[in-house]
């Protein structure tokens, strides 16, 4: 996350680190059910292989000293049909519901935002220099309607109609390489619900170009049929 | 456009006496406007509707022309565009009944040969709306309605229509103002026209079909965003829609500009007054000295605020402008490493140099309120319970009195929580329909905890929040790694020896000592090591060193999705 802020330790309880075999943290994710996680696809790209994966949750420092970490191995992978850059991730056995780890709400099938929600995006990836290395970080900026952020001096028409973009117009914070994966939430009366994975944009909180994410409602017929027969 | 009646004035339980008429059985007014349009008997310019009696009358006349008297049961429908006193554009749509030039001299009958024979007549140009002697524009002339005139030696002269300005009144009570035309770059246009300039029909703005969209009427309550009306609630170039081709999301509209031009307020626009939209002073610096770039450059900041895109928003030079609805002018700076900044413009009433102006990332304190909160002057817009706030000046999802005007010492901006009517603390409208107002989401300041600022050390874990919830309950989660509770026998039916002591077994690896937050207390079944198969014991039974306990699953915990134990900062740089 470029600018925004260190995070409350466990106010994000959603929050996963998808990690390799051997601990390492590459990208983000979400707890949706206990034992199901939503990623991006592109996370899964080195290996097809369930074991190549960890699912680290309840952690607030990316070093995952914390007592409150608990450790999964992923059973299966399912990656969407259509190469959207969304994946789901089977956990070995469900995570343990605590306060510190918590499914995030999901959307109502083909809900949509408005132009004007304030959304927040977390992860542990790069800083770009603004601070808050190793720990998990927030930033918060509004959706942006398609329309607009597909103006030639903007995204120019690449971002398609299953992908939101959000972000400042001038850029400053957004997410960043490592946060992949990761959710964007926005606050549904008081809950939160994710309509966001992580997923692409041109450099990092850069001034025109805002975070493009993958659009959480589109998928909810497939992450149900998923989660049901799997 | 939306709907055949949009273009008509409706007026209930009156009967018009006209000559020219013809009837029809329709079974609701929709259809009698069909036969209103389709009628090649005359021109059609109003209709009579009987509900009882499902009677269609489709009239050569309207009020204007001819005498009224109330009927009950009938609804009288007449054409809005006959009914304007002013022209729109070149007022090619003219249908008024002005019938004299701009001199005084009566205009001569389009249907008669003298004293001057016409090349534009009702028999070549029905649709002209070439009635008796008025004026009109049957062949798109620039400079407007025209006639041929009762003069002989004038073949024909234009007529004084005056021009619709911006906001167009129709005649009649209880039709409000229609902008019909567009400023600047439409923004205000409220106008009924609902295809693209390829002519394709607009979709509805409340619907997501078939293009999914934001830009719904509740998201944007104050944009108009009625039936499927072209409209610019985004900053565009002008008007557009989504489009109901499913392979074209959008397309702007054709809207005819208004030739009359908004005034620029003269004091206002040299000093700052409200967010300072209109100043069009010569300012050019930020407040932190840096000196703004022009305007119609892209360098060293690219930018869509191009000046010759918004011709309205008096992007000249490198001036401080408010194009965008910001809190204050401000300009992007000449220097690479600062995009943007607010500038310092002297305050109309004289009280303020622009001392308000803080740097964005120094937030606001405005998360408090003192008192009862009237003196708040933030711009926290959610309500305790997370409902975002209405706008102060809209009317949309609900009616109220609490109106800048009516408060203006309220500060009554956006949709920021105030207390306008010294109320308890600042509240709201909110846009939930089904609740009209809520306290905001506000602390008083006496009562404010400060929070850790962005780059202080985070707080441990084990400070704010402690170690993880064992389940201390007699069942297990996954490995049961975590269970705390107290069933102590195998399941076999043996007795668990101590964890802190060595007889009948000895053991060095599974200790309190050894694994102090494994919770080894007394002899209770417990998992240091992870074991996948759960729990397990060394036993009393000298023959058996240790035996897995069999502790039941716990039910699925119940949580409530989204909702965290502890409150998240929610920071955002805005």
């Amino acid at each position: 996350i470029v600018a925004g802020c260190i995070s409350h330790p466990h106010s994000w309880p959603w929050q996963i680190s998808l990690r390799t075999s051997f601990g390492m943290h590459f990208c983000g994710g979400t707890l949706i059910d206990p034992q199901w996680v939503l990623t991006a696809a592109h996370c899964l790209e080195k290996s097809s292989r369930p074991a190549a994966y960890k699912v680290y949750l309840g952690l607030h420092r990316e070093g995952a000293s914390e007592a409150s970490v608990q450790k999964r191995d992923v059973e299966k992978l399912f990656k969407e049909p259509y190469r959207a850059d969304i994946a789901l991730l089977k956990l070995s056995s469900p995570a343990i519901i605590n306060n510190h780890v918590i499914p995030v709400c999901l959307p109502k099938e083909n809900s949509v935002l408005g132009g004007r929600e304030e959304c927040y995006v977390t992860g542990w990836g790069d800083t770009k220099g603004t601070g808050g290395d190793g720990y998990l970080k927030e930033t918060g900026f509004p959706v942006i309607e398609n329309k607009i952020c597909n103006r030639p001096e903007f995204l120019n028409g690449r971002v398609k109609k299953h992908e939101l973009c959000a972000g400042n117009i001038h850029g400053g914070t957004d997410s960043c390489q490592g946060d992949s994966g990761g959710p964007l939430v926005c606050l549904d009366q008081d809950k939160f619900v994710q309509h966001g994975v992580t997923s692409w944009g041109l450099g990092c909180a850069q001034p025109m170009k805002p975070g493009v994410y993958v659009r959480v409602s589109n998928y909810i017929p497939w992450i149900k049929s998923i989660m049901e027969n799997h | 456009k939306g709907d055949i009646l949009d273009d008509y004035l409706r007026t209930d339980g009156v009967w018009i006496l006209t000559r020219n008429k013809q009837s029809y059985k329709t079974n609701n007014e929709k259809e009698c406007a069909e036969k209103c349009e389709a009628e090649r008997n005359f021109n059609c310019r109003a209709f009579l509707f009987t509900r009882k009696k499902l009677q269609c009358l489709t009239l050569a006349e309207n009020a204007k022309m001819t005498v009224t008297f109330s009927s009950t049961d009938a609804v009288l429908y007449e054409k809005k565009i006959y009914l304007l006193q002013c022209r729109r554009g070149i007022g090619k749509d003219y249908r008024g009944m002005e019938a004299k030039t701009w001199r005084g001299i009566p205009c001569q009958k389009w249907a008669e040969k003298t004293p001057h024979n016409p090349n534009y007549t009702p028999e070549k140009h029905p649709n002209a709306g070439l009635d008796e002697n008025y004026c009109r524009n049957p062949d798109g002339d620039e400079r407007g309605p025209w006639c041929y005139t009762t003069d002989s030696a004038t073949r024909f002269d234009y007529c004084n229509i005056p021009e619709c300005e911006g906001q167009v009144m129709h005649t009649g009570e209880g039709l409000g103002p229609t902008t019909e035309c567009m400023q600047c770059n439409g923004e205000d246009y409220h106008g009924e026209v609902s295809r693209t300039e390829s002519g394709l029909e607009c979709q509805h703005w409340d619907t997501q079909e078939p293009h999914m969209h934001g830009f719904t009427p509740k998201h944007f309550p104050e944009k108009d965003l009625k039936l499927n009306y072209c409209r610019n609630p985004d900053g565009e170039l002008r008007p557009w829609c989504f489009t109901t081709s499913p392979t074209k999301r959008w397309e702007y509209c054709n809207i005819p500009r208004c030739t009359m031009h908004p005034p620029v307020s003269g004091l206002g626009s040299q000093c700052l007054s409200g967010k300072g939209e209109d100043y069009r002073g010569r300012i050019a610096i930020t407040k932190s000295g840096n000196a703004c770039q022009h305007w119609n450059t892209q360098f060293p900041h690219r930018h869509g605020w191009i000046p010759d895109r918004y011709p309205c928003k008096g992007l000249e030079e490198n001036y401080c402008r408010n194009p965008g609805g910001e809190k204050r002018p401000w300009c992007y700076t000449i220097n690479s490493s600062v995009r943007w900044e607010y500038c310092a413009i002297p305050h109309c009433d004289g009280t303020e140099q622009g001392i308000a102006d803080v740097p964005m990332e120094v937030p606001l304190p405005e998360e408090c309120y003192r008192g009862k909160g009237q003196s708040y002057r933030g711009t926290t817009s959610i309500t305790a319970s997370g409902k975002k706030c209405q706008a102060w000046n809209s009317m949309f999802p609900h009616r109220h009195e609490k109106t800048p005007d009516r408060f203006p010492n309220a500060d009554l901006r956006d949709n920021y929580c105030r207390n306008p009517d010294g109320d308890n603390s600042p509240w709201c409208f909110t846009t939930d329909p089904s609740v009209t107002w809520e306290y905001c989401n506000l602390k008083r300041c006496d009562d404010h905890t400060q929070e850790p600022a962005t780059n202080d050390p985070p707080a441990t874990t084990e400070q704010n929040v402690g170690l993880t919830t064992p389940t201390t309950s007699d069942c297990i989660n996954g490995n049961g790694k975590d269970y705390r509770g107290t069933i102590a026998k195998t399941g076999r039916g043996r007795t668990c020896q101590e964890w802190s002591s060595q007889k009948p077994h000895s053991h060095k690896y599974f200790t309190p000592v050894t694994h102090p937050r494994a919770g080894l207390d007394k002899n209770y079944c417990r998992n240091p090591d992870g074991d996948v198969n759960g729990p397990w014991c060394y036993t009393t039974d000298p023959r058996k060193a240790w035996e897995y306990c069999d502790i039941p699953k716990c039910p699925p915990a119940q949580y409530e999705c989204g909702k965290s134990k502890f409150r998240p900062k929610l920071c955002a740089q805005r």
